[in-house]
C-alpha cells in the first residue's frame, strides 16, 4: 500500500 | 488603480480553464512586474503556482501591490463569455469589492463589462525552495496528456521512472498492467515534438493519476511540458506560457508504507 503525503510535508509556511 | 489589457484573451481563458477544477478560490497578487497565484487544492496534496509577467500586457499599469480573492469558478463563468479573439481588461479600483473584466471584439464592434465580486481568503503563501532535480523530462504536452488519460482507464496510480533508458510511466489495476517508455528523441522537424531527457541520477517516484489527468487541462497553454522530479520532492509539472510566464502544478508523491 502507499500513502499519499500532503504538500505541506514539503513546503513550509512562512 | 489597476488595468490590465491583455490582446491575446483567449490566453487568459484558457489558464483558468486548467486550474479552475483544481482550485476553487484564490488570491491574485498583482505588483507592478506582474501578476502571480499560489493554492493548493482542497485536499492538500497538489498547488498551483501562475505567474504572467506585465511584459505580456499590451498595456500594464498597477500602481500598489494588490490582492484579490477570486473565486475561480464564477470568474471562469465570466470569461467564458469572451469570444477568443477578444481582447480583455482586468479593472479594479483600491478599495472596490469588485473587478471587472472588460471584453472588446477585435474589431471594436462589441464591448462588454462584467462585474464580478471579490471574496476575502485566508491562504499564507508556501515557501517552496529552489531545488536541484534529479531528472528533468521535457516532452510535447499532447503526448503527457495521452499517457495520463490512457493509464487512468487501467489503474489509479502512475509510477514515472527516469533511467538513462528513457522515461516510463507505469500502472497497475484489477484488469492488467500497462508500462509506456519514451526515449530521447531529438531528431524531429519541429523542437517542440522533443522528448528532452536531463538525468543526474535516475528517480522512480507514484503519484495520483487524478492529479495528474486534472494537469494536462493546461495542455492548451503550451505544445511541450516540464516533469522535473526528485526523490524527496513533490513532481513539478510546467507548462509555459509563451513570453509571459508559466503555470506550474506541484504534486505530492504517493509513497510506500
Amino acid at each position: 500500500m502507499s500513502r499519499q503525503k500532503s504538500i505541506l510535508s514539503f513546503f513550509q509556511k512562512p | 488603480m489597476l488595468e490590465l489589457r491583455l490582446v491575446q484573451g483567449s490566453l487568459l481563458k484558457k489558464v483558468l480553464e486548467s486550474i479552475k477544477d483544481l482550485v476553487n478560490d484564490a488570491n491574485f497578487d498583482f505588483s507592478s512586474s506582474g501578476f502571480s497565484l499560489q493554492s493548493m487544492d482542497s485536499s492538500h496534496v497538489a498547488l498551483v503556482a501562475l505567474l504572467l509577467k506585465s511584459e505580456g500586457f499590451e498595456h500594464y499599469r498597477c500602481d500598489r501591490n494588490t490582492s484579490m480573492g477570486m473565486n475561480l469558478g464564477n470568474m471562469s463563468k465570466m470569461l467564458k463569455c469572451a469570444g477568443n479573439d477578444d481582447i480583455i481588461t482586468i479593472k479594479g479600483d483600491d478599495g472596490s469589492d469588485t473587478v471587472t473584466f472588460m471584453f472588446e471584439s477585435p474589431t471594436q464592434d462589441k464591448i462588454a463589462d462584467f462585474e464580478m465580486k471579490l471574496m476575502d481568503i485566508d491562504s499564507e503563501h508556501l515557501g517552496i525552495p529552489e531545488a536541484e532535480y534529479h531528472a528533468i523530462v521535457k516532452m510535447p504536452s499532447a503526448e503527457f496528456a495521452r499517457i495520463c488519460k490512457d493509464l487512468a482507464s487501467i489503474g489509479d496510480t502512475v509510477v514515472i521512472s527516469v533511467t538513462k533508458e528513457g522515461v516510463k510511466f507505469s500502472t497497475r489495476g484489477d484488469i492488467g498492467t500497462a508500462n509506456i517508455v519514451l526515449r530521447q528523441n531529438t531528431t524531429v522537424d519541429k523542437p517542440e515534438d522533443a522528448t528532452v531527457i536531463e538525468m543526474n541520477e535516475p528517480v522512480s517516484m507514484t503519484f495520483a493519476l487524478r492529479y495528474m489527468n486534472s494537469f494536462t487541462k493546461a495542455t492548451p497553454l503550451s505544445n511541450t511540458v516540464t516533469i522535473s522530479m526528485s526523490p524527496d520532492l513533490p513532481v513539478v509539472v510546467e507548462y509555459k506560457i509563451a513570453e509571459m510566464g508559466y503555470v506550474r502544478f506541484y504534486l505530492a508523491p504517493k509513497m510506500e508504507e
